[in-house]
């Protein structure tokens, strides 16, 4: 007799590499934010997860979507003119889609702020490129914290909130004008420290290379020359 | 590209030894007062007949022998190397984490004996009493260090500063979910039922003049203190540490203030039992009730 096993089945241990982001799929890795970590048993392939989340942007700005409203995600994808006359503000207040504030309006207390200058150093000569801003909810567990921050006890991402910025899927360096986000939290105490950083895709971890920390009343500033 | 603000709390080297000396200070000062509530303890049971009866001197005894026997194995486990064989530093990590959850869990029953005796009042006579509370004020901490040692939960523990160097190590837990549910989960649960009982009973302290009016009102700082002593037995010094996510003097100050906790409970030993003249018409509050539990008893 020939006797069928089936392994339970553990999206976040086999977290495909064809990245597929219906809705389903993304809801059920999302799991992964707060399984992973829970307990030594729950194995969990860290890189593909997280790179499925890092090609999201990518997805997002290939696909003609404008916005993504899920508990764990929020994204705003939009076409903007390289002939931008004033630097964007966006707001990224929690559990809300970012959008795009006008200079009239009150800023908000977490915002990202893209400077003209930005949208005139890209490479070619395109009229318009496509940004995606993209709020993860990264929970409590181990996808995303780097191996740094897991070895060092007491460490967290604050709100454990990514921001993701994307410019027409391309690398850009060196600006002239950094790319400003505001993250606004309670006042910290004096024996924490709080630094601003990227994910780093080739180290697969946090680094604070070409990023600057403004530290302030219950806000910090962050400002970076990259995307 | 992703973005985001970490967070990382920071012990620095300078920090973590002079918190490590207060430390060992404070503990060698509970030590030395400790074994003066000892000594006397067993000089007034010769001397005086009450303490052959009472179980609340017994209760004092019990916290004060593993609060010692705690401040002992604390400057043995900082004072010595984590390095060594393993298995050395998993027995000094176990008998630590007993004598911790031994203090716990005396406290608690301290808040218990309280409740007894000022909630309660009437029928809190149980057959074998001090033999209930020994049970499980010196068998629960064994069974909960059996089972985190069975999970091989003890091990180096270590404490890094900016640069990621090691600030302090010692032999304590090696997995975190272990040391939440057995250290901070069982600290909890005794904690916020001394904050209670204690509670109750500051306010049966302060109403007690009220109820006794027209017999004159007593000093209200005679109240303070005795809620003081009070706190002091039920632990309160270690719920300081809640507070110690809000800066670095708060960490100074639940280190001070808890490392002494053997001197204070010295202090109120001394309050309440030191043979003085006016012993007999103690108007202290506990005392009084002490008194009230004893004829109750009978």
């Amino acid at each position: 007799e020939e006797k069928t096993t089936e392994e339970p089945r553990n999206i976040c241990r086999r977290v495909k590499e064809d990245h597929e982001y219906e809705v389903f799929d993304l809801n059920d890795i999302a799991r992964c934010f707060t399984k992973c970590g829970q307990s030594e048993n729950s194995a969990c392939d860290l890189g593909k997860l997280q790179r499925y989340w890092l090609n999201y942007e990518s997805y997002l700005l290939e696909n003609s979507m404008e916005t993504v409203d899920m508990p764990f995600v929020k994204a705003l994808i939009q076409n903007i003119s390289t002939d931008v006359s004033e630097d964007l503000l966006y707001s990224l207040m929690p559990s809300q889609i970012p959008r795009q504030v006008m200079q009239n309006e009150e800023q908000p207390a977490d915002r990202v702020r893209l400077p003209k200058s930005l949208f005139g150093a890209l490479p070619g000569n395109r009229s318009a490129v496509r940004l995606a801003i993209t709020v993860l909810d990264i929970g409590a567990g181990n996808v995303f914290k780097g191996p740094k921050l897991l070895e060092d006890k007491g460490s967290s991402v604050l709100n454990n909130r990514m921001v993701g910025l994307s410019v027409g899927q391309m690398h850009t360096t060196g600006l002239s004008e950094p790319v400003e986000i505001t993250f606004s939290h309670q006042r910290q105490s004096p024996n924490v420290i709080l630094t601003c950083v990227f994910w780093d895709m080739a180290k697969g971890d946090w680094d604070s290379q070409g990023c600057s920390t403004e530290l302030g009343d219950g806000r910090t500033v962050c400002r970076c020359d990259h995307l | 590209t992703f973005f985001a603000l970490l967070l990382r709390p920071i012990l620095d080297l300078a920090t973590a030894q002079t918190l490590t000396r207060i430390s060992q200070a404070g503990s060698a000062v509970s030590m030395i007062f400790l074994a003066f509530t000892m000594v006397l303890y067993v000089a007034f049971r010769f001397s005086l007949q009450r303490f052959k009866a009472e179980d609340a001197p017994k209760i004092h005894m019990a916290l004060s022998i593993s609060l010692f026997l705690l401040n002992l194995t604390f400057l043995i486990n900082v004072g010595s190397s984590s390095q060594g064989p393993p298995a050395s530093c998993w027995v000094r990590a176990a008998i630590f984490h007993y004598f911790l959850l031994c203090v716990f869990t005396w406290m608690g029953l301290e808040a218990f004996h309280l409740y007894l005796l000022v909630i309660r009042v009437f029928n809190t006579y149980f057959g074998h009493y001090f033999l209930k509370l020994s049970l499980l004020g010196w068998g629960l901490p064994v069974l909960v260090v059996i089972g985190a040692g069975s999970s091989n939960s003890y091990g180096v523990y270590s404490i890094r500063n900016q640069e990621n160097r090691t600030s302090l190590e010692l032999c304590w837990f090696q997995k975190e979910p272990a040391l939440y549910v057995t250290v901070h989960g069982y600290f909890l649960v005794t904690f916020l039922f001394g904050a209670v009982v204690l509670a109750l009973v500051a306010w049966k302290i302060f109403t007690l003049p009220s109820v006794t009016a027209g017999k004159g009102q007593g000093p209200t700082w005679k109240s303070v203190l005795t809620v003081l002593g009070l706190s002091s037995l039920v632990g309160m010094t270690w719920g300081l540490a809640v507070l110690t996510p809000l800066g670095l003097s708060t960490v100074y100050i639940f280190t001070l203030l808890n490392s002494l906790q053997g001197l204070f409970i010295f202090c109120w030993f001394i309050i309440l039992y030191f043979p003085t003249q006016s012993t007999t018409a103690s108007s202290s509050g506990t005392a009084r009730m002490d008194q009230a539990h004893f004829v109750s008893q009978e």
